[in-house]
């Protein structure tokens, strides 16, 4: 296909490639694009994959990586681990447009999305906490631990390090609805 | 998670990424996403890709840059994204991941690693051709 313009997305997202599409029709620019786009999908935590109230980590807590990436002069945002903020792809814009940085990480990410007018409001829902009581009851399981004491396959923490190390199995629990 | 890539009429092209990661992740952890050259890239004068999936693992190689440096040297976008999931599965052979590419002239594709819960990739498009979004999938 050679039909310019062109938006194109992974997973079946079909309002986040809608509103990419409208805002590239609307006269916005690429980067309009694709942040709608991805504000879309944050909006409709498309999947339980992105936005607030899925991927609980092992507290509970939902928290948020995204980034954007100008194509033509290489200027590049990004957050990680973006707590407490539900306009990530927004505050990745920010950084690239609001700061000489690249990639702003954690509560101090949280802090300038504040002072850049995000609103800071919590990511926890129904859904995410009913899905982390889930895992607590299920002792813990599936567990990204390694090496560990207790034994992460089968008890909850808080762990410590384990004095002898035994060979990790390799096997990785990602699912279709649990992937970066 | 979602990995976007727009591109206009003159050629200009951009690439994000949004996601929550993994579920019951170690806190502090942080995913390929956010990580340029592994959650996306974008070079106008080259092409633009996305990657989705386990980011532990994908984010050791970078697979949105080589995707995109191998369009820049001549690979259709299809080629780049099935290299760039090769490279992964020669270390990691059963892991979970699926990558999109498009090229300077619009040209597009996308390819994924067969894994139990991932036969098929299924991705969307816009062009002026469809004038709306358009599920596509391709074969893992």
């Amino acid at each position: 296909h050679t039909s310019l313009p062109l938006v194109i997305n992974t997973w079946p997202f079909k309002s986040a490639t809608a509103a990419a599409w409208h805002a590239l029709q609307s006269g916005g620019s690429v980067l309009d694009a694709v942040e709608k786009g991805c504000a879309r999908c944050e909006m409709d935590q498309c999947d339980g994959t992105v936005g607030f109230g899925g991927s609980p980590d092992e507290t509970g807590e939902t928290t948020l990586d995204a980034m954007i990436m100008n194509g033509n002069s290489m200027e590049v945002g990004a957050v990680a681990d973006l707590r407490r903020i539900k306009n990530a792809i927004g505050v990745a814009r920010a950084v690239m447009e609001r700061t000489e940085h690249t990639l702003l990480v954690g509560e101090s990410a949280s802090v300038f999305a504040e002072n850049m007018g995000f609103v800071a409001e919590d990511l926890t829902t129904n859904e995410s906490l009913n899905v982390f009581s889930q895992w607590l009851k299920g002792n813990c399981q599936p567990n990204y631990r390694k090496n560990v004491s207790p034994d992460p396959s089968t008890s909850c923490g808080p762990y410590g390090p384990k004095a002898a190390q035994t060979q990790y199995n390799g096997e990785r629990q990602i699912n279709i609805h649990s992937h970066d | 998670t979602i990995g976007m890539i727009a591109m206009d009429k003159d050629g200009h092209m951009a690439a994000g990424t949004s996601t929550n990661g993994l579920s019951h992740k170690v806190p502090g952890r942080v995913g390929d996403s956010p990580i340029i050259g592994a959650g996306a890239y974008a070079d106008s004068s080259a092409g633009a890709a996305a990657a989705t999936g386990d980011g532990d693992i994908m984010m050791r190689f970078l697979p949105s840059y080589l995707a995109v440096e191998l369009m820049r040297n001549g690979a259709d976008p299809s080629a780049a994204c099935k290299s760039a999931i090769s490279r992964i599965k020669r270390h990691y052979s059963d892991f979970f991941g699926a990558i999109i590419c498009a090229n300077t002239t619009g040209h597009y594709g996308a390819a994924c690693n067969k894994v139990p819960t991932l036969t098929e990739f299924h991705y969307m498009v816009a062009d002026s051709e469809s004038d709306t979004a358009v599920l596509k999938s391709v074969p893992c």
